[in-house]
């Protein structure tokens, strides 16, 4: 069996659940924030067999897609601070980081 | 170590968290949601050595128990949506569903 | 790489995740609540390369620091109950408790 633990976005959130219950996969969700534009994202436990990890990614990737984001710097991201006009900044925020740990062990009571 | 992810019904979670510290386990506990009821639950993470994981699975066995739930689905489950009028369905939930994983190395500052 | 699952005092939180951004670590945080003391900490997950390890538990080290609670026991830790007149008892929290987690894979979509 393995862990599947996979942050993302907010928006992605809803539609991703119901594709994992449709696909007869079983999740926990914890609300998270992200460590750089610290805005709200969503990460998602999913224990899974071995043999349906695979399939499993698949809904990931077809319900969680990447997006443009605009931030204004509050300071600058190095460099000195004189007379600085925070300019906006495009940041690209993909759709699902996903990590897939090994489960030794799994108990249901 | 082994670290135990266990995710419990909310009703459960000041018991198990009393039983716990009584027993002497440390824990940290995560809000969160069921991926299928859409429900609140609680997923604890602890940090256990190898000669003391039995013993704690059985501090979660004996505070943590399976309740049915009564849900209204708001559309099919599958199938056709025409003149749908929604029956209540009976979903058992168990006590907890726990993640055994191993920890490849503990510090703490 | 592995998965680093870091329990620290809200605190401490803030300046964590700012010195993880400008050392170029990668976070997610999670709002959580301690098994024992039951007032809310953070764990940060973070995703880094094996070669980088030790270098992000430097970061950990150096911004989050250990402090002394003062907690008023509701009941005794243990004992009988009458007559009891609660005692402050003084409580040293850690800076940071660390699990180090295995990746078997890790995606970006
Ligand atoms: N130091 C930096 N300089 C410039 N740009 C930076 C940066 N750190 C992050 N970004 C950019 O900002 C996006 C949002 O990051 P955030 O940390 O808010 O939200 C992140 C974080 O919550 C999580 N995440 C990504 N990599 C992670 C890792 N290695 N460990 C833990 N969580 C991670 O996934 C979310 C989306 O990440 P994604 O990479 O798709 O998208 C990132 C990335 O494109
Ligand atoms: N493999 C896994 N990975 C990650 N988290 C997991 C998991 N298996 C269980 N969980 C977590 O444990 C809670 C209780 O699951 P349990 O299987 O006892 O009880 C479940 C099960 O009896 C039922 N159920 C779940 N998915 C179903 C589905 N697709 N069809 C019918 N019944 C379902 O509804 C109850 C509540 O489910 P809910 O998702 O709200 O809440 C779940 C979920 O938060
Ligand atoms: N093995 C583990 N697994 C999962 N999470 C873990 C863990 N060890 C520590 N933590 C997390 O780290 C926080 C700080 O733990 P620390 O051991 O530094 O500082 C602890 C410790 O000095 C003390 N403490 C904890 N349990 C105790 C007990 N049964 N008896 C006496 N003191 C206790 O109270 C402080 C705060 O504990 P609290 O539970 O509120 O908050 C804990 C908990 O959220």
């Amino acid at each position: 069996m393995k862990l599947v633990m996979a942050v993302v976005q907010d928006k992605d959130s809803n539609r991703l659940q119901s594709a994992l219950v449709k696909s007869g996969f079983k999740a926990t969700k914890l609300a998270s924030t992200g460590g750089f534009l610290k805005s709200g994202n969503t990460t998602f436990i999913i224990g899974v067999d071995d043999e349906k990890k695979n399939e499993l990614l698949t809904v990931i990737k077809k319900n969680c897609q990447s997006r443009d984001q605009i931030i204004t710097p509050v300071s600058p991201m190095g460099g000195s601070t004189d007379a600085y006009i925070p300019q906006p900044v495009e940041v690209e925020v993909g759709g699902a980081t996903v990590f897939i740990l090994e489960v030794a062990e799994f108990k249901q009571y």
